[in-house]
């Protein structure tokens, strides 16, 4: 598995070591023609099938808790599978059980294996998706605060522009920050890095042409419409910033396993 | 074969372990 599909960081330490072994056998059951008996593989199957139940029952009052309608929808069928490969594995053992030979047997190993990995990944793809959901909506947050920009006529109106902004900002910043270490796709994180920081810079541009241009209203000087473009100008740039991030979040790699 | 398959259903098991603590450990 091509190492960006796994998107980030975590997703790739928790499935890797899966996949690997699961790559690894499915080629010596191709290759093989191993005529050795199998050995009891009932007891770690019936704690896999355990853990597997403990992970539903978790993870359904996770989905009908949640206030991401979208995870609410796609959590469930990633647990129907993981709960039907963990069947095989044990519908494996059972017959293994009755003819430690048995290449069906075997096949289902496989096919259990290769189908709670899959189920996983959609799983922690789904997860992902939420977390995406999460900073875009801060984001978004910013953007409409940014929108408030363009109505703001007096200096007090400018302060709780400022302070209002802050908090919003300072957040979106260390979540952004925090994806961009994340993720595995280097030109994504070199995207986001880049756009957070012309952003960053434009912060105090934009501010400043707040305030000249609420200057030039109180003091009736000319300019007013040059003003007024130019801070139009700088608030448009900040948007832009914020919608390439939100666009980059959101970008799925042309590989990803989904 | 034999080895692999028993090391296999370890590392399932902590697949699935781990994917439990994301669950528990995720913000709502």
């Amino acid at each position: 598995m091509p190492t960006t599909s796994y998107r980030t960081k975590t997703i790739h330490s928790i499935l890797d070591p899966v996949a690997q072994q699961v790559g690894q056998l499915v080629i010596l059951h191709e290759q093989a023609e191993d005529g050795n008996a199998m050995t009891d593989l009932t007891s770690p199957i019936k704690i896999v099938d355990q853990a597997v139940s403990n992970l539903v029952v978790v993870g359904k009052q996770t989905a009908s808790t949640s206030k991401d309608e979208i995870l609410r929808r796609e959590m469930p069928p990633t647990f129907i599978k993981v709960e039907k490969s963990s069947g095989l594995l044990v519908e494996a053992s059972d017959m293994l059980k009755q003819d430690p030979y048995s290449v069906p047997a075997r096949k289902k190993l496989i096919d259990g294996a290769r189908g709670i990995l899959q189920g996983t990944s959609e799983l922690l793809f789904v997860f992902d998706e939420s977390e995406v959901r999460k900073i875009v909506k801060i984001c978004e947050g910013v953007l409409q605060l940014l929108a408030v920009s363009e109505v703001v006529d007096t200096m007090a109106d400018i302060l709780t522009f400022v302070q209002s902004l802050t908090p919003v900002v300072t957040n979106m910043n260390s979540q952004v920050a925090a994806r961009r270490e994340e993720l595995i796709n280097a030109s994504h994180a070199a995207q986001l890095a880049q756009h957070l920081e012309q952003f960053q810079r434009l912060i105090p541009l934009l501010v400043s042409s707040m305030k000249i241009y609420v200057a030039i209203l109180d003091q009736g000087k000319p300019g007013k419409q040059e003003a007024w473009e130019n801070r139009t100008y700088v608030a448009s740039k900040m948007i832009y910033h914020i919608q390439e991030i939100i666009r980059v979040l959101q970008a799925v790699d042309d590989d990803s396993f989904r | 074969i034999r080895v692999g398959y028993e090391q296999l259903m370890t590392t399932v098991r902590r697949l699935i372990n781990e994917l439990e603590n994301q669950i528990l450990t995720r913000d709502s």
